[in-house]
């Protein structure tokens, strides 16, 4: 509830939410995979 | 920061607080309307390509070559931020806005674009959001009873100005009884509050003029001062040093090129703030006024029959003379369970303001079962009414109480710990409309407001207390508030508790 | 411009930028800082000095509609700390670290970095205050 307030979330449709949380995982798939590699 | 001023002009300690916004919520909330413009882009994006229905009015395909109607960018906050939360406001209720009132239930099938009424209605809920300070506004008594009698014997209308056939006895009453209360010489009611202040400013001041107007002032002061075509010259919120500045600068440079001085300087405050809670430092301010020998005008708004040990306003509250500012001016919205402005001074102001005043010369005047409730309400003030009803409307404890425990609780609060206007900070966009919608579940009725109505990092909830309110009530309330607090963690303060 | 926490938040969404951008497996470090800076230099461009007017309603009689939002700070005062801090901060990010270094002084990527930058940094002098 305080991911979804604070980021404004909230105020989005569900569908918008979809799309905002689709893009911040690949976000961070792809910070993960690279940090691996990297190290 | 804490503003505590004990100097010699304060018979009392005037005691002012706006902590500041925490850095890292600051900076999440600017993340928070960030991500909302993006998304707000993207929705504009879908409508021009019509993947998306667009509710709002739009021109026809035939019109697009004219001149637009509708300025598309000016209404980005309002389709992309307001739109999500706006089942926040303009609720409509179906009673009087005492203490406790009833809301229409309405839902809506596609995200607050269009609503639609359920019939039922939420009884009893507690409403923290209108000014009703001393609680006039109700239906039954003697307010009530008086207002119906004066329909029955005048009507409802008064279909002509002050000028002509709309000047009724009951005006002339009114305003001997306005004069009275506030201890001045004479004073004028308006019809409307909001063109007391629009309408008599230009008629008080011109071409050559100055206006030192706060800058937190109140957007009928604004259009007034505007209207006038007088030079105005914006000081910061309650700043008497920055007021000082500008009142040296303006003696010592005069107008702007030629460099005459200014026929007249007019400073511009109100009584009480209501966004900020705050309340002007008036023995500064009259101060200030004496020694440079400017022209004040007070706007009570808000003040009048809230403050003061006889609800006199202001003036009243930091015991000074009446006699000290030379425009008061009021309304009878907030206090007095009616409409309409007032304003007061000296008889020569006044008759000069029946003569010029647009007001006098242009508007209907003021319907008379409002001018009773006026009269009956403020004679019970005074107690006139051969009762002690008054004297038994306390708001002050209210206020005292509700802002103390908010403090206790953890919640940042601005303004005066005597004002009865308390904003609560809720800082980011989405704890908005999380806060008035938790609020409404739990049957408090609260009034939310944001940018652009308050800086960017400073929305906030906003509480009028009453005296219409009784400790059950304002427990009730505090307690729903501590639990919302909690669920959507605003207790941001830093100081002791 | 001016109020709390703002200049923290845009280096923070700035590095974030860069962040997300670092996370791109197949770009090299080089593409990746052009790319940063390009980004940062078209999104400043376009809030800054694109758009024009208010997205909200203001009391000004419209007087505002016509104005971007870098003529609409600090009501058009110039070399106000926000514009400072505004002017600076692309060329900080270009030159120190893309232009000199991480790009190894490749010619174009040099030319791409330095057309960015002068894309926001001309329409900052006060000479092209209100100038279409």
């Amino acid at each position: 509830y305080q991911y979804v307030l604070v980021t404004a979330l909230y105020m989005l449709e569900p569908w918008e939410r979809t799309i905002f949380n689709s893009l911040l995982i690949t976000v961070a798939a792809m910070a993960v995979y690279t940090c691996y590699v990297f190290m | 920061n804490h503003h505590a001023s004990c100097t010699l002009l304060y018979k009392k300690p005037f005691v002012e607080s706006f902590e500041e916004t925490p850095l890292l919520v600051a900076v999440l909330t600017y993340i928070g309307y960030g991500i909302l413009t993006i998304f707000g882009y993207l929705r504009d994006f879908l409508r021009d390509w019509k993947f998306e229905k667009c509710h709002l009015a739009r021109e026809r395909e035939e019109q697009k070559d004219f001149v637009p109607l509708y300025q598309d960018f000016e209404n980005f906050y309002t389709r992309n931020l307001y739109m999500r939360i706006r089942d926040n406001w303009n609720r409509p209720i179906c009673s009087i806005p005492g203490a406790k009132m009833d809301l229409v239930e309405r839902v809506t099938p596609d995200y607050n674009w269009t609503f639609e009424h359920t019939g039922n209605v939420l009884k009893d809920v507690i409403n923290m959001g209108s000014y009703n300070y001393l609680g006039f506004a109700e239906n039954t008594g003697t307010c009530a009873d008086a207002a119906s009698e004066c329909t029955v014997k005048y009507g409802v209308g008064v279909s002509s100005t002050r000028q002509e056939i709309g000047n009724l006895d009951k005006h002339e009453e009114l305003e001997k009884l306005v004069a009275r209360f506030l201890g001045v010489e004479s004073s004028m009611a308006f019809g409307m509050g909001f063109a007391t202040n629009s309408m008599n400013i230009p008629a008080l001041t011109g071409k050559g003029c100055l206006i030192l107007s706060d800058e937190l002032n109140h957007a009928s002061l604004v259009l007034g001062a505007r209207l006038s075509g007088s030079t105005i010259r914006v000081f910061k919120h309650n700043n008497m040093q920055s007021l000082e500045k500008l009142l040296r600068d303006a003696i010592v440079h005069g107008q702007p090129r030629t460099h005459r001085p200014w026929k007249k300087i007019l400073v511009l405050v109100e009584g009480i703030y209501s966004m900020e809670g705050s309340i002007v430092r008036l023995p500064e301010v009259i101060a200030l006024k004496k020694k440079y020998k400017a022209y004040l005008y007070l706007d009570e708004a808000h003040s009048i029959g809230a403050l003061g040990p006889r609800g006199r306003g202001v003036v009243d509250y930091f015991g000074l003379d009446p006699s000290d500012v030379d425009i008061m001016m009021g309304t009878f919205t907030k206090s007095f369970g009616a409409a309409g402005g007032y304003i007061g001074g000296k008889k020569e102001l006044i008759d000069y303001l029946c003569l010029h005043s647009h007001s006098a010369v242009h508007a209907t005047s003021m319907s008379p079962p409002i001018t009773q409730q006026i009269i009956t309400s403020m004679k019970c003030i005074m107690g006139e009414d051969g009762t002690t009803l008054g004297e038994f409307r306390i708001l002050s404890e209210n206020t005292t109480y509700f802002r103390r425990r908010l403090h206790e609780m953890g919640f940042i609060i601005y303004g005066n710990n005597d004002s009865p206007v308390v904003p609560l900070m809720l800082y980011m966009p989405a704890k908005i409309g999380a806060f008035g919608r938790e609020m409404l579940k739990r049957n408090i009725g609260t009034v939310v407001v944001g940018f652009p109505a308050t800086p960017i990092i400073e929305s906030r909830a906003r509480f009028c207390v009453s005296a219409a309110h009784t400790r059950e009530m304002l427990d009730k309330a505090l307690n729903a508030i501590s639990e919302v607090g909690d669920l959507l963690q605003l207790k941001y303060s830093r100081k002791n508790r | 411009m001016n109020s709390r926490g703002i200049w923290l938040a845009y280096l923070l969404l700035t590095t974030a930028l860069h962040v997300v951008l670092l996370s791109i497996p197949f770009l090299s470090v080089p593409v990746v800082w052009t790319l940063t800076n390009v980004i940062h230099n078209l999104a400043m461009y376009l809030f800054l000095h694109t758009v024009k007017g208010t997205p909200f309603e203001t009391p000004d009689q419209g007087k505002a509609r016509l104005l971007t939002h870098w003529e609409q700070m600090d009501y058009g005062v110039q070399f106000t700390a926000s514009r400072k801090f505004l002017t600076i901060s692309p060329i900080d990010t270009c030159e120190h670290k893309t232009c000199y270094f991480y790009t190894k002084y490749d010619t174009a990527h040099f030319v791409v970095n330095t057309g960015s930058l002068l894309s926001v940094l001309l329409p900052k002098l006060p000479q092209f205050h209100g100038v279409r």
